[in-house]
Order: C-alpha cells, then structure tokens, then sequence
C-alpha cells in the first residue's frame, strides 16, 4: 500500500458516495446514465469474486464489499426507488457495443486462461469504457450538473492516482500489470475530456 | 489457491 493508491481508493470511494448522496437528497436522478451505473455494479460483481476464494486484507475486504454494496444501491436507486425521475430517453447508448467486444477481448488477451481470471480481465477493460453512457449521456443533454462533474472528476482523479501507484509499485516493488495499466492509461484519457 | 492470480488492488 503507498500513498498513491491509498488516496486513489479514497477517491473512489468518495465518487460512489457522492453520487449516492446527491440522488438520495435531491430524491432524483436526472442526468444519471443508470447504464454507466448497472455497467460498474457488473465491474465490481466480475472483479471481487475473488472475495470468495482469496482474502488479502481487512482493508481489500471491507472496501471490496463496499464498492460492490453502493453500486448495487445506486443501481436500485435509479431503477426502482427513483425511476419516475429517471432520464431513459436521453441514456440511449448502446451497451452491447460495450460488454460484446469487451467480453471477446478478455477471452483472448489475459494473465490466465481461467473462468476467474478470465471475468477479472473482463471487468478491468468494462471499467476503463463504463462512464461512456454517462459522457454520451452529457453530450446529449448538453450540460451536466456540479454535483454530477464532482462524480466524474473524482472517478477521473482516483485512476490517474492508480496510473502514479504503479509508476510506484514498478520503481519499488518491481511489480508490472500490463492489462490493468493499459486500461487505466485508457480510461483517465476518457476522464480528461 | 496454488498457481492462481493474486490481484491485491481495488
């Protein structure tokens, strides 16, 4: 653990619970892509079935379990407690051109050749494209609101806090993850814009 | 478990 990540994480963390928050209090949705949301809720599901087979750390579990948990809310949020505030007309990017291409990329370039392995790849290359429905949604619309962009700077900030762990992690632990480093090169492009 | 992939980050 450095610094780096640690505040990546924390970064994380805070983006989910901010967007959490903002459609509790606001008891709305608007300008939410719940495509973008259930696409993360299937990034934490694929990524931490590892939490069933291996344990690293109190720290990994409880966050692991936290990230799956209030995506999983926010999932709920949007789709049943809130959906009369739901904008489905303006969330019309297609997923499929998403999970199809993403699921047969996984299959042919990962660390291992195995059902898990396979599913935690799949959810490293979903994450780096999951905010695209929500950027489309934006570029549809127009204008997303504050609260909406303090989401998305803080999803932004904790993956390029991920990119200075690694440059980290490779100088002192010698530690290299070709896949997770591409798709976060990747996916803090898509957050600059 | 033995030969697995361990990836210890979030």
């Amino acid at each position: 653990m450095n610094v780096f990540r640690l505040t990546g994480d924390l970064s994380h963390l805070a983006a989910i619970i901010i967007l959490l928050l903002k459609i509790w209090k606001t008891r709305s949705c608007a300008g939410i892509s719940g495509k973008s949301q259930i696409l993360f809720a299937l990034v934490f599901t694929t990524r931490y079935l590892d939490l069933l087979t291996s344990f690293i750390s109190l720290y990994n579990t409880s966050m692991k379990v936290i990230y799956i948990g209030c995506s999983y809310a926010t999932v709920y949020l949007i789709y049943m407690k809130f959906r009369a505030t739901y904008d489905g007309n303006h969330d019309s990017f297609r997923v499929e051109f998403l999970v199809v291409p993403v699921g047969g990329l996984a299959v042919l370039i990962n660390h291992d050749f195995s059902p898990l392995e396979i599913l935690w790849t799949f959810s490293i290359y979903l994450e780096s494209v999951a905010i695209l429905p929500q950027l489309f949604m934006i570029s549809k619309t127009g204008e997303a609101e504050t609260i909406t962009t303090h989401y998305l700077f803080c999803l932004g900030l904790y993956r390029a806090l991920y990119l200075f762990n690694w440059i980290w992690r490779y100088y002192f632990e010698g530690f290299f993850d070709m896949i997770a480093i591409v798709a976060g090169v990747v996916q803090t492009v898509l957050y600059c814009d | 478990a033995e030969g697995e992939l361990l990836h210890d980050e979030l």
